[in-house]
């Protein structure tokens, strides 16, 4: 999911 | 990290760029909107809140800081330095009404109900309407400065790009966060007729003028 590495986007 | 997204934050930069040398060279911040500077200084607040926490790499950090301080520069050049040629006559658009559905659809819509991700939510689907006030007040005004339009165009750019960089991600990595692109994608939507005047109008040497 995207949130559990924190999201790595601007 | 893909050369979209590279593209893309470079015209994200561009844009803050822009608008805070327009401000402090020309010592107006004629039609531009503080509302819409002040959304975007609470947006990068919201979701840069893990900027010592959350170590992701020295870009990801120093762009980070590099948004926080322009944004939150800007809204001081607007509010205080040069206060007297901020237009709150044609600025009016009440911003409560994007801050409260924003803040509620974020507890209700997101991927964890922790305090980090429902402000990294909320700070999401605020970013997607934030340049509304922005183009309100064009609207109110009937033009742009020159300016002012390539702030915009390099402004939706950006997101634009990003949903370039979602697609390539999905089809390399498999990765996908539905919250961002489905905000992304009306974000950049909110762009298209003003894509459409600086296309036909800006580019080929004229003012940006909106139909009246």
């Amino acid at each position: 999911a995207a949130y559990d590495a924190g999201h790595d986007e601007l | 990290m893909n050369v979209f997204r590279l593209v893309g934050d470079l015209s994200h930069l561009l844009a803050i760029i822009i608008l805070l040398l327009k401000i402090w060279k020309t010592r107006s911040c004629a039609g531009v909107s503080g509302k819409s500077q002040i959304l975007f200084s609470l947006v990068f607040i919201t979701r840069y809140l893990d900027l010592f926490t959350n170590f992701i790499s020295v870009y990801n950090s120093v762009m980070k800081i590099i948004y926080l301080v322009t944004s939150l520069g800007t809204v001081y050049l607007m509010y205080f330095k040069f206060k007297a040629t901020y237009d709150s006559n044609h600025d009016t658009f009440r911003i409560e009404f994007l801050v409260v559905p924003v803040g509620g659809l974020s507890f209700l819509v997101n991927h964890d109900f922790t305090p980090l991700e429902i402000l990294w939510t909320f700070s999401i689907y605020l970013e997607s309407v934030a340049i509304l006030p922005q183009l309100f007040m064009i609207s109110k005004t009937g033009e742009a400065e020159t300016i002012t339009s390539h702030y915009l165009f390099a402004l939706g750019s950006y997101r634009a790009l990003y949903i370039v960089n979602w697609v390539y991600r999905y089809y390399t990595e498999g990765f996908f966060d539905l919250i961002a692109i489905v905000a992304g994608c009306v974000q950049t939507i909110l762009y298209c007729d003003f894509f459409y005047l600086y296309i036909t109008k800006v580019l080929k040497g004229k003012q940006l003028k909106l139909p009246a």
